[in-house]
Protein backbone atom coordinates (compact mmCIF):
# COMPACT_ATOMS: atom_id res chain seq x y z
CA UNK A 1 0.00 0.00 0.00
CA UNK A 2 1.87 2.65 -1.33
CA UNK A 3 0.26 5.77 0.73
CA UNK A 4 0.76 3.53 4.27
CA UNK A 5 4.60 3.14 3.03
CA UNK A 6 4.72 7.09 2.67
CA UNK A 7 2.77 7.25 5.78
CA UNK A 8 5.94 5.13 7.89
CA UNK A 9 8.38 6.82 5.84
CA UNK A 10 7.32 10.65 6.88
CA UNK A 11 6.78 9.07 10.63
CA UNK A 12 10.48 7.89 10.04
CA UNK A 13 11.80 11.15 9.49
CA UNK A 14 9.81 12.45 13.02
CA UNK A 15 12.76 11.48 15.25
CA UNK A 16 15.10 13.11 16.04
CA UNK A 17 12.32 15.09 17.49
CA UNK A 18 14.58 18.59 18.11
CA UNK A 19 18.14 18.95 16.86
CA UNK A 20 18.25 23.05 18.07
CA UNK A 21 21.42 23.93 19.86
CA UNK A 22 18.84 25.75 22.63
CA UNK A 23 17.36 22.33 22.84
CA UNK A 24 20.85 20.45 23.25
CA UNK A 25 21.36 22.55 26.01
CA UNK A 26 18.10 22.32 27.72
CA UNK A 27 17.99 18.82 27.26
CA UNK A 28 21.70 18.54 28.63
CA UNK B 1 -41.23 72.94 27.35
CA UNK B 2 -43.96 70.67 25.96
CA UNK B 3 -44.38 72.81 22.78
CA UNK B 4 -40.31 73.63 22.53
CA UNK B 5 -39.99 69.61 22.75
CA UNK B 6 -42.77 69.19 19.55
CA UNK B 7 -41.27 72.17 17.45
CA UNK B 8 -37.91 70.46 17.63
CA UNK B 9 -38.78 66.94 16.93
CA UNK B 10 -40.75 68.73 13.99
CA UNK B 11 -37.49 70.73 12.83
CA UNK B 12 -35.48 67.15 13.36
CA UNK B 13 -37.78 65.31 10.78
CA UNK B 14 -37.43 68.09 8.35
CA UNK B 15 -33.73 68.10 8.77
CA UNK B 16 -33.65 64.06 8.46
CA UNK B 17 -36.02 64.20 5.33
CA UNK B 18 -33.12 66.47 3.93
CA UNK B 19 -30.09 64.21 4.77
CA UNK B 20 -29.23 66.92 7.18
CA UNK B 21 -28.53 64.52 9.59
CA UNK B 22 -25.84 66.62 12.39
CA UNK B 23 -28.36 69.44 12.27
CA UNK B 24 -31.59 67.29 13.12
CA UNK B 25 -29.04 65.63 16.19
CA UNK B 26 -28.40 69.20 17.46
CA UNK B 27 -31.84 69.85 17.03
CA UNK B 28 -33.07 67.13 19.02
CA UNK B 29 -30.02 67.00 21.62
CA UNK B 30 -31.77 70.51 22.67
CA UNK B 31 -33.85 69.26 23.86
CA UNK B 32 -33.79 69.10 27.88
CA UNK B 33 -34.34 65.14 29.06
CA UNK B 34 -33.66 65.71 32.90
CA UNK B 35 -35.96 68.90 33.28
CA UNK B 36 -37.11 69.06 36.48
CA UNK B 37 -40.33 70.25 35.24
CA UNK B 38 -41.90 67.43 33.36
CA UNK B 39 -41.33 63.78 33.85
CA UNK B 40 -40.02 62.15 30.96
CA UNK B 41 -40.60 58.14 30.55
CA UNK B 42 -37.17 56.42 30.49
CA UNK B 43 -38.10 55.01 27.37
CA UNK B 44 -38.97 58.23 25.58
CA UNK B 45 -35.30 59.59 27.08
CA UNK B 46 -33.39 56.27 25.60
CA UNK B 47 -35.61 55.98 22.24
CA UNK B 48 -34.10 60.18 22.05
CA UNK B 49 -30.33 59.34 23.08
CA UNK B 50 -30.21 56.84 20.36
CA UNK B 51 -31.71 58.73 17.67
CA UNK B 52 -29.19 61.36 17.90
CA UNK B 53 -26.54 58.81 18.16
CA UNK B 54 -27.32 57.40 15.27
CA UNK B 55 -28.33 61.14 13.23
CA UNK B 56 -24.14 61.83 14.29
CA UNK B 57 -23.15 58.46 13.23
CA UNK B 58 -24.54 59.28 9.58
CA UNK B 59 -22.23 62.37 9.07
CA UNK B 60 -19.86 59.24 11.17
CA UNK B 61 -19.43 62.07 13.82
CA UNK B 62 -17.92 59.21 16.70
CA UNK B 63 -17.22 61.88 19.22
CA UNK B 64 -21.21 63.12 19.45
CA UNK B 65 -22.45 59.96 18.88
CA UNK B 66 -20.31 58.55 21.90
CA UNK B 67 -21.82 61.16 24.27
CA UNK B 68 -25.36 60.22 23.38
CA UNK B 69 -24.75 56.69 23.53
CA UNK B 70 -22.91 56.90 26.85
CA UNK B 71 -26.08 58.73 28.42
CA UNK B 72 -28.11 55.78 26.76
CA UNK B 73 -26.15 53.46 28.74
CA UNK B 74 -27.19 54.43 31.98
CA UNK B 75 -31.00 53.56 30.20
CA UNK B 76 -30.64 50.69 28.55
CA UNK B 77 -29.82 48.21 31.54
CA UNK B 78 -33.48 48.86 32.70
CA UNK B 79 -34.91 49.14 29.58
CA UNK B 80 -37.12 45.96 27.97
CA UNK B 81 -37.95 48.22 24.66
CA UNK B 82 -36.38 45.38 21.95
CA UNK B 83 -35.83 47.74 19.27
CA UNK B 84 -34.23 50.31 21.13
CA UNK B 85 -32.07 47.73 22.72
CA UNK B 86 -30.79 46.31 19.16
CA UNK B 87 -30.54 50.23 17.95
CA UNK B 88 -28.49 50.99 21.25
CA UNK B 89 -26.34 48.01 20.27
CA UNK B 90 -25.36 49.08 16.67
CA UNK B 91 -24.93 52.28 17.57
CA UNK B 92 -22.33 51.03 20.18
CA UNK B 93 -20.38 48.59 17.51
CA UNK B 94 -20.04 51.52 15.03
CA UNK B 95 -18.85 54.28 17.39
CA UNK B 96 -16.20 51.61 18.61
CA UNK B 97 -15.56 50.85 14.69
CA UNK B 98 -15.04 54.31 13.96
CA UNK B 99 -12.90 55.19 17.22
CA UNK B 100 -10.99 52.28 16.07
CA UNK B 101 -11.62 50.42 19.45
CA UNK B 102 -11.48 47.36 16.53
CA UNK B 103 -11.58 44.26 18.90
CA UNK B 104 -14.38 46.02 21.49
CA UNK B 105 -16.49 46.48 17.92
CA UNK B 106 -16.16 43.32 16.41
CA UNK B 107 -17.34 41.71 19.74
CA UNK B 108 -20.62 43.58 19.28
CA UNK B 109 -20.63 42.78 15.75
CA UNK B 110 -21.03 39.76 16.65
CA UNK B 111 -23.01 39.44 19.39
CA UNK B 112 -25.86 41.78 17.22
CA UNK B 113 -25.25 39.02 14.15
CA UNK B 114 -26.06 36.22 16.09
CA UNK B 115 -29.95 37.53 16.98
CA UNK B 116 -32.34 34.37 16.07
CA UNK B 117 -35.28 36.58 16.17
CA UNK B 118 -36.22 37.25 12.67
CA UNK B 119 -39.13 40.12 14.12
CA UNK B 120 -38.30 42.48 16.86
CA UNK B 121 -41.43 45.01 17.96
CA UNK B 122 -42.38 46.31 14.10
CA UNK B 123 -38.51 45.52 12.60
CA UNK B 124 -37.99 43.35 10.83
CA UNK B 125 -34.47 41.51 10.78
CA UNK B 126 -33.44 40.16 8.27
CA UNK B 127 -30.67 37.83 6.48
CA UNK B 128 -28.32 40.36 4.75
CA UNK B 129 -28.25 42.26 8.03
CA UNK B 130 -26.98 39.92 10.29
CA UNK B 131 -24.67 39.01 7.87
CA UNK B 132 -23.24 42.43 7.16
CA UNK B 133 -23.03 42.47 11.13
CA UNK B 134 -20.92 39.30 10.78
CA UNK B 135 -18.84 40.89 8.01
CA UNK B 136 -18.18 43.83 9.57
CA UNK B 137 -17.05 41.42 12.97
CA UNK B 138 -14.65 40.05 10.47
CA UNK B 139 -13.29 43.29 8.83
CA UNK B 140 -12.64 45.10 12.64
CA UNK B 141 -10.66 41.79 14.39
CA UNK B 142 -8.42 41.65 11.31
CA UNK B 143 -7.90 45.55 11.49
CA UNK B 144 -7.69 45.04 15.47
CA UNK B 145 -3.80 44.43 16.92
CA UNK B 146 -2.58 41.50 16.58
CA UNK B 147 -2.00 39.59 19.76
CA UNK B 148 -3.45 36.95 21.33
CA UNK B 149 -6.71 38.61 22.21
CA UNK B 150 -7.31 38.69 18.34
CA UNK B 151 -6.70 35.57 18.12
CA UNK B 152 -9.55 34.38 20.32
CA UNK B 153 -11.88 36.57 18.81
CA UNK B 154 -10.72 34.68 15.18
CA UNK B 155 -10.78 31.57 16.67
CA UNK B 156 -14.52 32.16 17.71
CA UNK B 157 -15.16 33.73 14.05
CA UNK B 158 -13.68 30.92 11.54
CA UNK B 159 -15.19 27.91 14.11
CA UNK B 160 -18.57 29.95 12.68
CA UNK B 161 -20.17 28.21 9.35
CA UNK B 162 -21.44 31.34 8.78
CA UNK B 163 -18.21 33.01 8.24
CA UNK B 164 -17.23 30.51 5.40
CA UNK B 165 -20.17 31.81 3.25
CA UNK B 166 -18.69 35.60 3.43
CA UNK B 167 -17.19 36.82 0.69
CA UNK B 168 -14.24 38.07 3.31
CA UNK B 169 -14.19 34.38 4.41
CA UNK B 170 -10.60 33.79 2.67
CA UNK B 171 -8.57 36.66 4.49
CA UNK B 172 -10.02 35.25 7.29
CA UNK B 173 -8.84 32.33 7.22
CA UNK B 174 -5.30 33.36 6.26
CA UNK B 175 -5.18 35.95 9.10
CA UNK B 176 -6.30 32.96 11.24
CA UNK B 177 -4.22 30.43 10.12
CA UNK B 178 -1.35 33.41 10.94
CA UNK B 179 -0.24 33.61 7.39
CA UNK B 180 1.50 36.35 5.59
CA UNK B 181 -0.64 38.57 4.05
CA UNK B 182 0.43 39.43 0.67
CA UNK B 183 0.00 42.65 -1.39
CA UNK B 184 -2.95 41.47 -4.08
CA UNK B 185 -4.83 40.46 -1.30
CA UNK B 186 -4.26 43.36 1.12
CA UNK B 187 -5.64 45.35 -1.84
CA UNK B 188 -9.09 43.45 -2.08
CA UNK B 189 -9.42 43.49 1.59
CA UNK B 190 -9.13 47.19 1.10
CA UNK B 191 -11.84 48.05 -1.49
CA UNK B 192 -14.11 46.44 1.44
CA UNK B 193 -13.27 48.96 3.73
CA UNK B 194 -14.45 52.30 5.11
CA UNK B 195 -12.45 55.81 4.82
CA UNK B 196 -11.91 55.46 8.31
CA UNK B 197 -10.73 52.27 8.57
CA UNK B 198 -8.21 53.23 5.65
CA UNK B 199 -7.57 56.78 7.41
CA UNK B 200 -3.34 57.78 7.96
CA UNK B 201 -2.39 57.79 11.15
CA UNK B 202 0.44 59.84 12.52
CA UNK B 203 3.22 57.67 11.69
CA UNK B 204 2.53 58.11 8.66
CA UNK B 205 1.04 54.68 8.47
CA UNK B 206 -2.55 53.84 7.76
CA UNK B 207 -5.00 51.91 10.04
CA UNK B 208 -4.97 48.97 7.29
CA UNK B 209 -0.99 49.03 7.21
CA UNK B 210 -0.13 48.53 10.99
CA UNK B 211 -2.99 46.11 11.08
CA UNK B 212 -1.35 44.19 7.63
CA UNK B 213 2.28 45.02 9.01
CA UNK B 214 1.39 43.66 12.89
CA UNK B 215 -0.18 40.82 11.79
CA UNK B 216 2.62 39.64 9.05
CA UNK B 217 5.22 40.45 12.13
CA UNK B 218 3.39 38.12 13.89
CA UNK B 219 3.06 35.16 11.00
CA UNK B 220 6.69 36.06 10.50
CA UNK B 221 7.74 35.36 14.20
CA UNK B 222 6.18 31.66 13.39
CA UNK B 223 7.98 30.66 10.73
CA UNK B 224 11.56 32.00 11.68
CA UNK B 225 13.64 31.33 14.72
CA UNK B 226 15.45 34.90 13.81
CA UNK B 227 15.24 37.45 11.17
CA UNK B 228 17.82 40.25 9.97
CA UNK B 229 16.30 43.81 10.03
CA UNK B 230 16.44 44.08 6.80
CA UNK B 231 15.06 40.91 5.82
CA UNK B 232 12.18 41.49 7.86
CA UNK B 233 11.89 44.67 6.00
CA UNK B 234 11.82 43.31 2.79
CA UNK B 235 9.26 40.72 3.85
CA UNK B 236 6.45 43.52 5.24
CA UNK B 237 7.46 46.08 2.61
CA UNK B 238 8.91 48.68 4.51
CA UNK B 239 12.23 50.12 5.90
CA UNK B 240 14.33 47.79 8.17
CA UNK B 241 14.22 50.59 11.27
CA UNK B 242 10.13 50.89 11.01
CA UNK B 243 10.52 47.21 10.93
CA UNK B 244 12.59 47.27 14.49
CA UNK B 245 10.33 50.21 15.87
CA UNK B 246 6.96 47.98 15.52
CA UNK B 247 8.54 44.81 16.28
CA UNK B 248 9.67 46.16 19.64
CA UNK B 249 7.08 47.62 20.56
CA UNK B 250 4.70 44.56 19.80
CA UNK B 251 7.35 42.40 22.27
CA UNK B 252 6.91 45.53 24.94
CA UNK B 253 3.01 45.06 25.02
CA UNK B 254 3.67 41.25 25.22
CA UNK B 255 1.64 41.02 21.76
CA UNK B 256 4.84 39.04 20.36
CA UNK B 257 7.75 37.04 22.17
CA UNK B 258 11.05 38.17 21.46
CA UNK B 259 14.10 39.95 21.98
CA UNK B 260 15.98 42.31 19.63
CA UNK B 261 20.19 42.29 19.02
CA UNK B 262 20.71 45.82 17.80
CA UNK B 263 24.43 45.08 17.55
CA UNK B 264 23.69 41.84 14.82
CA UNK B 265 20.58 43.47 13.65
CA UNK B 266 18.55 40.50 14.36
CA UNK B 267 15.34 39.63 16.55
CA UNK B 268 15.41 36.75 17.86
CA UNK B 269 11.64 35.29 17.87
CA UNK B 270 10.59 33.18 20.90
CA UNK B 271 8.03 30.47 20.77
CA UNK B 272 4.93 30.47 23.17
CA UNK B 273 6.53 27.15 24.45
CA UNK B 274 9.83 25.55 26.12
CA UNK B 275 12.20 23.99 24.22
CA UNK B 276 11.72 20.88 26.40
CA UNK B 277 7.86 21.62 25.91
CA UNK B 278 8.24 21.46 22.59
CA UNK B 279 9.81 18.57 22.23
CA UNK B 280 7.43 16.78 24.17
CA UNK B 281 4.55 18.38 21.74
CA UNK B 282 7.02 16.70 18.67
CA UNK B 283 6.25 13.27 20.43
CA UNK B 284 2.80 13.70 20.93
CA UNK B 285 2.59 14.51 17.11
CA UNK B 286 4.73 11.45 16.44
CA UNK B 287 2.42 9.13 18.35
CA UNK B 288 -0.34 10.18 16.78
CA UNK B 289 0.66 10.22 14.02
CA UNK B 290 1.63 6.34 14.62
CA UNK B 291 -1.73 5.82 15.61
CA UNK B 292 -3.04 6.58 12.18
CA UNK B 293 -0.92 4.46 10.64
CA UNK B 294 -2.27 2.09 13.03
CA UNK B 295 -5.66 2.88 12.38
CA UNK B 296 -5.40 2.96 8.24
CA UNK B 297 -3.81 -0.47 9.00
CA UNK B 298 -6.60 -1.53 10.67
CA UNK B 299 -9.18 -0.12 8.12
CA UNK B 300 -7.26 -1.77 5.08
CA UNK B 301 -7.16 -5.34 6.78
CA UNK B 302 -3.72 -5.19 7.28
CA UNK C 1 -1.66 11.89 7.18
CA UNK C 2 -3.41 15.47 6.34
CA UNK C 3 -1.51 15.43 3.17
CA UNK C 4 -1.96 11.79 2.63
CA UNK C 5 -6.12 12.34 3.24
CA UNK C 6 -6.02 15.36 0.96
CA UNK C 7 -4.32 13.59 -2.06
CA UNK C 8 -6.48 10.21 -1.90
CA UNK C 9 -9.43 11.48 -3.99
CA UNK C 10 -6.63 13.38 -6.69
CA UNK C 11 -5.07 10.07 -6.83
CA UNK C 12 -7.68 8.28 -6.97
CA UNK C 13 -9.09 9.91 -9.72
CA UNK C 14 -5.75 9.86 -12.18
CA UNK C 15 -5.52 5.85 -10.97
CA UNK C 16 -8.91 5.77 -12.95
CA UNK C 17 -8.15 8.15 -15.43
CA UNK C 18 -4.95 6.16 -16.52
CA UNK C 19 -6.67 2.94 -16.39
CA UNK C 20 -9.34 3.90 -19.36
CA UNK C 21 -7.07 6.34 -21.03
CA UNK C 22 -6.46 4.76 -24.87
CA UNK C 23 -5.00 6.90 -26.71
CA UNK C 24 -1.18 7.89 -25.64
CA UNK C 25 -1.29 11.09 -26.34
CA UNK C 26 -4.11 10.92 -23.72
CA UNK C 27 -2.29 9.37 -21.00
CA UNK C 28 0.64 11.84 -22.04
CA UNK C 29 -1.70 14.80 -21.16
CA UNK C 30 -2.93 12.69 -17.76
CA UNK C 31 0.75 12.54 -16.48
CA UNK C 32 1.28 16.43 -17.19
CA UNK C 33 -2.09 17.06 -15.44
CA UNK C 34 -0.88 14.69 -12.48
CA UNK C 35 2.72 16.27 -12.44
CA UNK C 36 0.75 20.01 -12.45
CA UNK C 37 -1.47 19.36 -9.81
CA UNK C 38 -1.20 21.26 -7.26
CA UNK C 39 -1.81 19.02 -4.15
CA UNK C 40 -0.35 15.71 -5.78
CA UNK C 41 2.86 14.41 -3.92
CA UNK C 42 2.56 10.84 -4.90
CA UNK C 43 2.64 9.24 -8.05
CA UNK C 44 3.49 5.71 -7.48
CA UNK C 45 -0.04 4.44 -7.61
CA UNK C 46 -0.27 5.91 -10.69
CA UNK C 47 2.89 4.48 -12.16
CA UNK C 48 1.88 0.93 -11.05
CA UNK C 49 -1.14 0.95 -13.23
CA UNK C 50 -0.74 -1.42 -16.19
CA UNK C 51 -1.90 0.58 -19.00
CA UNK C 52 0.67 3.15 -18.75
CA UNK C 53 3.33 0.50 -20.07
CA UNK C 54 1.54 1.08 -23.36
CA UNK C 55 4.16 4.36 -23.51
CA UNK C 56 7.05 2.50 -23.38
CA UNK C 57 9.17 2.76 -26.84
CA UNK C 58 6.61 5.34 -28.15
CA UNK C 59 7.50 9.06 -28.65
CA UNK C 60 5.52 9.57 -25.08
CA UNK C 61 7.80 7.35 -23.31
CA UNK C 62 9.41 10.57 -22.10
CA UNK C 63 6.55 11.34 -20.17
CA UNK C 64 6.80 8.34 -18.54
CA UNK C 65 10.01 8.86 -17.54
CA UNK C 66 9.42 12.39 -16.26
CA UNK C 67 6.43 10.48 -14.10
CA UNK C 68 8.96 8.07 -12.81
CA UNK C 69 11.17 11.27 -12.00
CA UNK C 70 9.04 12.85 -10.15
CA UNK C 71 7.78 9.84 -8.10
CA UNK C 72 11.70 9.37 -7.09
CA UNK C 73 13.97 11.54 -8.67
CA UNK C 74 14.69 15.46 -7.91
CA UNK C 75 15.70 19.13 -9.68
CA UNK C 76 19.15 17.73 -9.83
CA UNK C 77 17.72 14.72 -12.11
CA UNK C 78 16.19 16.64 -14.35
CA UNK C 79 18.93 18.68 -14.87
CA UNK C 80 21.07 15.68 -16.16
CA UNK C 81 18.40 14.14 -17.84
CA UNK C 82 16.57 17.28 -19.26
CA UNK C 83 17.66 16.99 -23.24
CA UNK C 84 15.61 13.30 -22.92
CA UNK C 85 12.70 14.39 -20.90
CA UNK C 86 9.81 16.82 -21.92
CA UNK C 87 10.12 20.87 -21.14
CA UNK C 88 8.54 21.47 -17.58
CA UNK C 89 5.72 23.89 -17.15
CA UNK C 90 5.97 26.56 -14.71
CA UNK C 91 3.40 24.56 -12.00
CA UNK C 92 5.85 21.24 -13.06
CA UNK C 93 8.87 22.86 -11.66
CA UNK C 94 7.42 24.38 -8.50
CA UNK C 95 6.07 20.60 -8.25
CA UNK C 96 9.86 19.25 -8.83
CA UNK C 97 11.08 21.63 -6.42
CA UNK C 98 8.61 20.96 -3.88
CA UNK C 99 9.33 16.81 -4.22
CA UNK C 100 13.47 18.03 -4.26
CA UNK C 101 12.90 19.72 -0.48
CA UNK C 102 11.03 16.63 0.85
CA UNK C 103 13.87 14.58 -0.43
CA UNK C 104 16.13 16.70 0.89
CA UNK C 105 14.31 16.11 4.34
CA UNK C 106 14.46 12.64 4.10
CA UNK C 107 17.96 12.82 4.77
CA UNK C 108 18.91 15.89 7.11
CA UNK C 109 16.61 17.80 9.64
CA UNK C 110 18.95 20.79 9.17
CA UNK C 111 18.81 21.49 5.59
CA UNK C 112 21.37 24.79 4.98
CA UNK C 113 20.04 27.62 3.08
CA UNK C 114 23.00 26.97 0.56
CA UNK C 115 22.62 23.46 -0.14
CA UNK C 116 18.96 24.50 -0.70
CA UNK C 117 19.96 27.32 -2.93
CA UNK C 118 21.93 24.93 -5.12
CA UNK C 119 19.47 21.93 -5.45
CA UNK C 120 16.55 24.22 -6.08
CA UNK C 121 18.56 26.56 -8.67
CA UNK C 122 17.79 29.69 -6.52
CA UNK C 123 19.80 32.32 -6.26
CA UNK C 124 18.96 34.22 -3.40
CA UNK C 125 17.81 33.55 0.54
CA UNK C 126 14.85 35.91 0.17
CA UNK C 127 13.55 33.70 -2.76
CA UNK C 128 14.38 30.60 -1.14
CA UNK C 129 12.78 31.77 2.04
CA UNK C 130 9.34 32.82 0.03
CA UNK C 131 9.14 29.28 -1.87
CA UNK C 132 9.55 27.47 1.41
CA UNK C 133 7.36 29.80 3.03
CA UNK C 134 4.45 29.97 0.54
CA UNK C 135 5.10 26.62 -1.46
CA UNK C 136 6.33 23.96 1.19
CA UNK C 137 4.79 25.45 4.50
CA UNK C 138 1.84 27.04 3.27
CA UNK C 139 1.37 24.17 1.16
CA UNK C 140 1.23 22.03 4.26
CA UNK C 141 3.69 19.47 2.71
CA UNK C 142 6.66 20.56 5.33
CA UNK C 143 7.09 22.52 9.08
CA UNK C 144 9.86 23.79 10.58
CA UNK C 145 11.46 26.99 11.27
CA UNK C 146 13.28 29.38 9.22
CA UNK C 147 17.23 30.50 10.59
CA UNK C 148 18.83 33.49 9.68
CA UNK C 149 21.60 33.53 11.53
CA UNK C 150 22.35 29.94 10.78
CA UNK C 151 21.50 30.14 7.47
CA UNK C 152 19.29 27.24 7.68
CA UNK C 153 15.83 25.33 8.02
CA UNK C 154 14.94 23.30 10.66
CA UNK C 155 12.84 20.38 9.16
CA UNK C 156 10.01 19.56 12.25
CA UNK C 157 7.77 17.44 9.82
CA UNK C 158 7.87 16.31 5.70
CA UNK C 159 5.18 14.69 4.17
CA UNK C 160 6.54 11.07 2.66
CA UNK C 161 7.25 10.71 -0.75
CA UNK C 162 6.99 7.32 -3.32
CA UNK C 163 9.22 4.90 -1.85
CA UNK C 164 12.07 3.29 -4.25
CA UNK C 165 12.35 -0.67 -3.21
CA UNK C 166 15.58 -0.54 -1.98
CA UNK C 167 14.84 2.18 0.97
CA UNK C 168 12.27 -0.93 3.03
CA UNK C 169 15.29 -2.30 4.05
CA UNK C 170 16.40 0.96 5.73
CA UNK C 171 13.13 1.94 6.53
CA UNK C 172 12.76 -2.20 8.59
CA UNK C 173 15.93 -1.18 9.63
CA UNK C 174 15.52 1.97 11.81
CA UNK C 175 12.03 0.91 13.05
CA UNK C 176 13.88 -2.41 14.20
CA UNK C 177 16.17 -0.01 16.07
CA UNK C 178 13.27 2.01 17.03
CA UNK C 179 11.73 -1.58 18.74
CA UNK C 180 15.17 -2.19 20.34
CA UNK C 181 15.94 1.00 21.90
CA UNK C 182 12.06 1.17 23.00
CA UNK C 183 12.21 -2.38 24.81
CA UNK C 184 15.92 -1.73 26.50
CA UNK C 185 13.85 1.52 27.89
CA UNK C 186 11.19 -0.16 29.13
CA UNK C 187 13.09 -2.50 31.12
CA UNK C 188 15.68 -0.25 32.06
CA UNK C 189 12.52 1.89 33.55
CA UNK C 190 11.32 -1.26 35.04
CA UNK C 191 14.68 -1.98 36.43
CA UNK C 192 14.74 1.12 38.02
CA UNK C 193 10.81 1.32 39.33
CA UNK C 194 12.10 -2.40 41.29
CA UNK C 195 15.47 -0.89 42.54
CA UNK C 196 12.99 2.45 43.93
CA UNK C 197 11.21 -0.38 45.65
CA UNK C 198 13.88 -2.36 47.22
CA UNK C 199 15.23 0.58 48.35
CA UNK C 200 12.42 1.59 50.16
CA UNK C 201 11.62 -1.31 51.71
CA UNK C 202 15.20 -1.24 52.86
CA UNK C 203 14.53 2.52 54.20
CA UNK C 204 11.37 1.19 56.01
CA UNK C 205 13.20 -1.76 57.47
CA UNK C 206 16.09 0.17 58.68
CA UNK C 207 13.94 2.90 60.08
CA UNK C 208 12.05 0.02 62.12
CA UNK C 209 15.09 -1.15 63.64
CA UNK C 210 16.01 2.31 64.54
CA UNK C 211 12.71 3.26 66.33
CA UNK C 212 12.89 -0.57 68.05
CA UNK C 213 16.67 0.33 69.49
CA UNK C 214 15.14 3.92 70.33
CA UNK C 215 12.58 2.24 72.25
CA UNK C 216 14.39 0.18 73.54
CA UNK C 217 17.11 2.52 75.44
CA UNK C 218 14.27 4.85 76.62
CA UNK C 219 12.90 1.29 78.72
CA UNK C 220 16.42 0.76 79.82
CA UNK C 221 17.06 4.49 80.93
CA UNK C 222 13.81 3.78 82.83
Amino acid sequence: DHSLLRQVSSLLRRLPAMESEKFQDDFL
Amino acid sequence: EEQVLIIREKLAELYESEQQWSKAAQMLSGIDLDSGIRMLDETYKLSKCVQIARLYLEDDDAVNAEAFINKASFLVSNSHHEVLNLQYKVCYARILDLKRKFLEAALRYYDISQIEKRQIGDEEIDEEALEQALSAAVTCTILAAAGPQRSRVLATLYKDERCSKLKIYPILQKVYLERILRKPEIDAFAEELKAHQKALLPDNFTVLDRAMIEHNLLSASKLYTNISFEELGALLGIAPQKAEKIASRMIYEDRMRGSIDQVEAVIHFEDDTEELQQWDQQIVGLCQALNDILDSMTSKGV
Amino acid sequence: MDIERKQAEIVDHFVKQAAVLDAEASLANLIAEATSHPSLFAFSEILSVPNLTKLEGTQFASHLELLRLFAYGACSDYKSNSDRLPALSADQVRKLKQLTVLMLAEGNKVLPYDQLMQELDVSNVRELEDFLINDCMYAGIVRGKLDQLRRCFEVQFAAGRDLRPEQLNNMIQTLENWLGTSDNLLHTIQDKIKWADAMSEENKKHRKEIEEKVEDAKQSFK
